[in-house]
């Protein structure tokens, strides 16, 4: 299951 | 954080510092598209929205890397625009970034992961940074050539999304993390700089200068 966070890269 | 997504933050810390020092030290903006550099501020503008909207307190690294590259960004137009405007190579600067801008806030419209508007800016933030690079390889394509010192600065800025590539793909591997609209769009900013890098690792490298057949 791939995760997709808030975006936490600049 | 790892490696691959430091040293892209370096280069890209180190992208922006290059070009400042560029037109600080000569006191001209030749061969710099200040278009680049307009869509580049609104990239940033619009990705860390934000920083602006619950503004907390600068408590760690990344809060202060968004700051930065906002504030580097609009001091590198106003030096662009307003304190060396005469150097300012406007006839050569001469791709509609209407063309880039449209297209960009159409797509992030259509295809985004929610539609928010926090979500829809970051997206067009994404999509514009892939494409915001163009009217700067289109100025040196028109000039023919490219000083060294922006060679180096072109350098830097396609290394930090290449390396952006290699941190996904650590990421996919070891986080099984994927952020599928950031990668599309990093991989097609990337090949837009191959024929640069190329002529960067056969000429500059060798202490020539880039001189495109005109």
């Amino acid at each position: 299951q791939f995760t997709i966070k808030d975006h936490d890269e600049l | 954080m790892n490696i691959f997504r430091l040293f892209g933050d370096l280069s890209h810390l180190a992208a922006i510092a290059i070009l400042l020092l560029k037109i600080w030290k000569t006191r001209s903006c030749a061969g710099v598209s200040g278009k680049t550099q307009l869509l580049f501020a609104v990239c940033f503008i619009t990705r860390y929205i934000d920083l602006f909207l619950h503004f907390v307190s600068l408590y760690n690294t990344e809060k202060v890397m968004k700051l930065i590259y906002i504030s580097a960004s609009v001091f590198t137009c106003y030096l662009i625009f307003f304190k060396f405007k005469a150097t300012y190579d406007g006839n050569h600067d001469s791709m509609r970034a209407e063309f880039l801008i449209v297209p960009a806030a159409g797509l992030a419209c259509l295809i985004n992961t929610k539609f928010d508007a926090i979500e829809i800016l970051w997206t067009f933030s994404i999509y514009l940074e892939a494409v915001a690079i163009l009217p700067q390889l289109f100025l040196i394509s028109k000039t023919g050539e490219a000083e060294t010192i922006t060679s180096h600065y072109l350098f830097a800025q396609g290394s930090y999304r290449a390396l952006y590539i290699l941190n996904w793909i650590y990421r996919y591997h070891y986080e099984s993390h994927v952020d599928t609209i950031a990668i599309v769009a990093g991989v097609v900013q990337t090949i837009l700089y191959c024929d640069f890098f190329y002529l960067y690792i056969t000429k500059v490298v060798k202490g020539q200068k880039i001189v495109l057949p005109a």
